[in-house]
């Protein structure tokens, strides 16, 4: 093998220097020949709406967020995509029959606790662990 | 561009949408199994037309505090919780159902009893810790350096003929003066009462001098149901799930 001057190479990551995790009711939307790439999109549940705030006493409502879009090679340079979903899409323009696009699914997760009366007025706390969607990529 | 326009208006009309009422309850449904509640909980109000509030503003501060620590987490900052709040997955506080006094007007030793309902407690997860909390106010009645010794035990069995039988769980030595809530361990009891649900008998509290002289909880300035409702003794247990929840494909 032949010996190459080696570059200092920057700590390896998947998230990218744009990782799609904006908040807001829409993330950064990207629009790619007339399809929408892989983001997170929200959609609020307000308890209050529901009419549960006799019961629930915290959080007035909670933002359902999810992944939505496609993975189609050349992938965004913003997004959020491992190693192996990049190939997988290469190998996906030459084998579309044979190996499927890569997933838009959650990169990363968060908690969420949620507060509440029981029948019998006690109250309880749940968290609940990998619930929250804090930004999307291509699996 | 068109297609953004296109993109972002079916985006758009899909969350301002209304939802039907069937898409409403479905909905709710769905929210209910992910909390494990078979149905929408119904909170009584107490006589006085509001809820016992001891344990709800306490729950809420331990709410706002597990939020601030997943937002440090997020920033890669130390955890400031203890460990048991940390890891709990559910944590949940009892209102106290029955109180016994032996007060004055009966003879020494004098105790306080409490009773709480852990039959609701949640399925497929084990107690970590559990904590009885009382208020003390200072106590006027008597010197207020002298050190009071302040015990909680479960009771085990109960006869008509003779006293109970109790087991210690935690002790506390303070000084009369003291103001605040006081928080003894109970993790023994509520392992008993989850394993046998039938033995839950309560808990005993009795205060004692230095020289092993029995005083009245309330002269002591323990509050119990009497006491203001943001005063009032509770139960705290704080849960781990034993494994990860096993949805149902809906």
């Amino acid at each position: 093998a032949v010996k190459q001057l080696k570059k200092r190479q920057p700590k390896k990551t998947n998230d990218l220097p744009h990782p799609n995790k904006l908040p807001g009711i829409f993330d950064d939307i990207h629009v790619s020949e007339g399809r929408q790439v892989c983001r997170r999109h929200e959609l609020y549940v307000s308890f209050q709406d529901l009419g549960w705030l006799d019961w629930v006493i915290a959080p007035q409502g909670y933002s359902a967020f999810y992944c939505e879009g496609e993975c189609a090679f050349p992938l965004d340079s913003c997004m959020n995509a491992t190693n192996h979903a990049i190939l997988q899409s290469l190998v996906h323009l030459m084998k579309p029959e044979a190996v499927p696009k890569a997933c838009c699914a959650p990169t990363k997760l968060s908690a969420t606790s949620v507060l509440y009366y029981d029948s019998n007025n006690n109250v309880i706390l749940k968290k609940h662990r990998n619930m929250v969607v804090k930004s999307c990529g291509c699996h | 561009n068109s297609s953004f326009l296109r993109s972002h208006l079916h985006a758009s009309s899909f969350l301002q949408r209304r939802l039907s009422g069937r898409e409403k309850r479905e909905m709710q449904r769905e929210i209910l199994s992910i909390l494990g509640l078979p149905g929408r909980p119904r909170p009584k109000a107490s006589a006085g037309g509001k809820l016992p509030s001891s344990a709800p503003l306490f729950m809420l501060d331990l709410y706002h505090a597990m939020a601030r620590e997943e937002e440090d987490e997020e920033e890669d900052q130390a955890p400031p919780l203890g460990r048991v709040i940390s890891r709990a997955d559910t944590v949940m506080s009892f209102v106290n159902m029955v109180e016994h006094d032996r007060d004055i007007f009966y003879q020494k030793p004098y105790w306080k009893e409490f009773r709480f309902d852990l039959t609701q407690i949640p399925t497929g997860e084990s107690v970590t810790a559990a904590e009885f909390r009382i208020y003390k106010l200072r106590s006027f009645t008597r010197d207020v350096n002298k050190t009071l010794h302040i015990s909680i035990y479960e009771i085990m069995k109960e006869y008509s003929n003779r006293e109970s039988d109790l087991f210690l769980l935690d002790l506390q030595e303070l000084q009369a003066g003291a103001e605040g809530w006081l928080v003894f361990d109970v993790t023994a009891a509520s392992n008993h009462w989850l394993v046998n649900r039938k033995h839950n008998l309560g808990l005993r509290l009795y205060v004692e001098t230095d020289d092993g002289q029995s005083i009245d909880p309330g002269s002591a300035g323990l509050l119990g149901r009497r006491g203001p409702r943001s005063k009032q003794p509770f139960m705290v247990t704080f849960f781990r799930a034993s494994q990860n929840p096993v949805r149902v494909t809906r």
